[in-house]
């Protein structure tokens, strides 16, 4: 009896001028001056994968409570994105938005300036939607089984965001976060991304993206690549990317039409 | 002031007790003439029907809700009825012109959440607070 349609109520297809109108409506609910047209939109590929793993999670919180949680826990997983589980770290329940970026280095510059090897990610946060806060933010990228190397053998990965760009020299780079795995280990490694992320927010022309640099256990800067992680011209889906949380300051009001 | 209080008030209660009875005699009868009472019914909005599913990845659309039927007395028996519909219907009875009966309304909101890429093929996970109705009730 709950599902039947009230008399009053008009089974049809729109017109399409209708259907225009219905579609301008729902934007406008969305928040959304236009009907976006992504130009490489591969919904295999590694960010749209973890987010729809979120949406996942959070329709399921949804049905539950009002809320969305989601664990900022760090996950070193064996398998793809990790399904974004409950955990006791509720840390995000309240964000309002999640979004990924890609990452907009077109190619792996592997940078050997006097023996350093290292790889540059840039991501464009200019396009946040108005009135949304950084709550927290991470960069991932995925690390492959490496065969060739002993399963004891460690590598130290590190991130840096680049503070300052100079020509023919290294870049001013500020330090991050640092991780020691095995060449064994297999997964998404998580950095902790949220202060500069709120930098480049705040600054967008401060923005220049991050430098990875890898060192094997001896201390030798090695290239990425052979330590197993996966860049711009990996496979799709364990290509890197960079999420952040949001909570939003402002009450999204339409604009009266 | 005692006395004359007490015998206004049984004055007043007498009459009140009169006006209850009426207004229940006048409900009584607008409940016969039921129509089809408060209920929420389903309006799906289908993304794939708007041509958006290259852009929206999930959910494929979304079954929202609309709130549609009488709000006839006697209001207890609409389990989602405010309390402030019970005034209206009462003041509604006495001004039957001037003061309009309670009305079908979403009593609570849920939201949704909707994952879509922008036109930098970043990808945003929204949600929507108090965007679909959860009960229908009389206001």
């Amino acid at each position: 009896l709950d599902n039947e349609v009230h008399s009053s109520f008009i089974q049809r297809r729109l017109r399409s001028q209708e259907r225009r109108e219905m579609q301008r409506e729902i934007l406008s609910i969305l928040g959304l001056p236009h009907r976006p047209r992504p130009h490489l939109y591969g919904k295999q590929n590694s960010a749209p994968m973890f987010m729809l793993d979120l949406y996942n999670a959070m329709t399921v919180e949804e049905e539950e409570a009002e809320g969305f949680s989601y664990p900022y826990k760090p996950i070193f997983t064996t398998q793809g994105p990790p399904l974004a589980i409950q955990q006791d770290s509720n840390f995000l329940n309240d964000a309002d938005m999640v979004m990924s970026f890609v990452n907009l280095v077109e190619h792996d510059k592997e940078f050997f300036h006097r023996r350093r090897h290292h790889r540059e990610f840039r991501f464009d946060l200019v396009k946040i939607p108005e009135g949304e806060a950084v709550t927290a933010a991470e960069f991932r990228i995925y690390k492959d089984y490496i065969r060739e190397r002993f399963d004891n053998e460690t590598f130290q990965i590190s991130i840096y965001q680049v503070l300052q760009e100079h020509q023919g020299k290294d870049s001013d780079l500020f330090l991050l976060d640092t991780r020691t795995i095995w060449a064994a280990e297999e997964g998404w490694l998580v950095f902790d991304i949220t202060a500069t992320s709120n930098h480049w927010v705040l600054i967008p022309q401060q923005n220049l993206g991050l430098q990875l640099a890898v060192e094997s256990g001896d201390g030798q800067s090695m290239n990425p690549k052979l330590a197993g992680l996966i860049g711009i011209n990996g496979p799709h889906n364990k290509q890197p990317f960079m999420v952040a949380f949001f909570k939003a300051t402002e009450i999204h009001l339409r604009s009266v039409r | 002031s005692t006395g004359g209080k007490q015998r206004n008030q049984n004055r007043s209660k007498a009459a009140k007790n009169q006006d209850a009875l009426r207004v229940s005699n006048v409900a009584e009868s607008s409940s016969t003439d039921q129509k089809q009472a408060c209920k929420k019914h389903e309006l799906y909005v289908s993304f794939r029907d708007l041509g958006w599913q290259d852009w929206i990845i999930a959910p494929e659309g979304y079954a929202a809700y609309y709130c549609e039927g009488e709000c006839n007395f006697p209001l207890n028996s609409y389990m989602n009825a405010t309390n402030h519909a019970i005034v209206q219907t009462l003041v509604h009875f006495i001004n039957p012109d001037t003061v309009p009966k309670p009305c079908c309304a979403p009593t609570q909101l849920t939201a949704i959440s909707v994952l879509y890429f922008d036109d930098s093929s970043n990808v945003i996970l929204k949600k929507y607070r108090n965007m679909v109705v959860r009960t229908c009730g009389c206001h």
